[in-house]
């Protein structure tokens, strides 16, 4: 994946 | 954002929650480990440093700031507050929690996706986060009486676990490329180590008894 959707989660 | 994630992130918020409302309202923390809310403050504040390089969305930054401000406002009620700290189980909470941080930063230095700081620390907190619910468990099996709030405080974040598992599932089959091996294997473990809690759980929801493991 991307970086921008790399750590998208909490 | 799926239903599953929306599920789990609401989950871990009303945990959160309902040991504000037993800490805040009844002032008391009997049954909770101080050595289990400290570990989440560490895991928290090491995890979401992100707010301050990358923005992803309001719902994103909005939950991330709770659950910082949240985490840290329960350690410093259980230390600090006169009446809170009374209620605290001292003597029952006795696991050697600072034992768990380095084994975890060292599996982080070695086991990461990249060797960045921030990426390093985010793995820290992903490892330091499935073990950190062990004093918890300890600490509620030396408890003789868990009342109602801690009993659902636990399963709520428990249930905050599976529901993330069930994300990831979800994600997998509708995302190309979502892998994240480090995240998974973390995240199992530690819904595994609620499997015991959640069978006792169920037992005395069952036969609508008061929740007691056994020692």
């Amino acid at each position: 994946g991307d970086v921008a959707s790399q750590h998208d989660e909490l | 954002m799926n239903i599953f994630r929306l599920a789990g992130d609401m989950t871990h918020l009303a945990s959160v929650l309902v040991l504000l409302l037993k800490i805040h309202t009844i002032k008391s923390c009997a049954g909770v480990s101080l050595k289990t809310q400290e570990l989440y403050a560490i895991v928290f504040a090491t995890r979401y440093l992100d707010i301050f390089t990358s923005f992803y969305s309001i719902y994103n930054t909005l939950m991330k700031l709770v659950f910082l401000g949240s985490s840290f406002s329960i350690v410093l009620y259980m230390k600090y507050h006169k009446t809170v700290h009374r209620s605290y189980d001292r003597e029952q909470d006795t696991f050697r929690h600072w034992f768990l941080v380095l084994p975890c930063l060292l599996l982080a230095l070695l086991i990461h996706e990249k060797f960045t700081f921030l990426e390093v620390l985010w793995t820290f907190s992903l490892y330091l986060e499935a073990v950190a619910i062990l004093p918890q468990l300890v600490l509620l099996q030396r408890t003789r009486n868990i009342d109602n709030l801690t009993g659902q405080y636990v399963f709520l974040l428990g249930g905050y676990r599976g529901l993330y598992i069930l994300n990831w599932i979800y994600r997998y089959f509708t995302e190309p490329h979502f892998v994240h091996w480090i995240t998974w294997i973390s995240g199992l473990v530690q819904t595994l180590l609620y499997a015991d809690f959640f069978f006792y759980y169920s037992q005395s929801w069952k036969n609508n008894k008061k929740l007691q493991l056994p020692a």
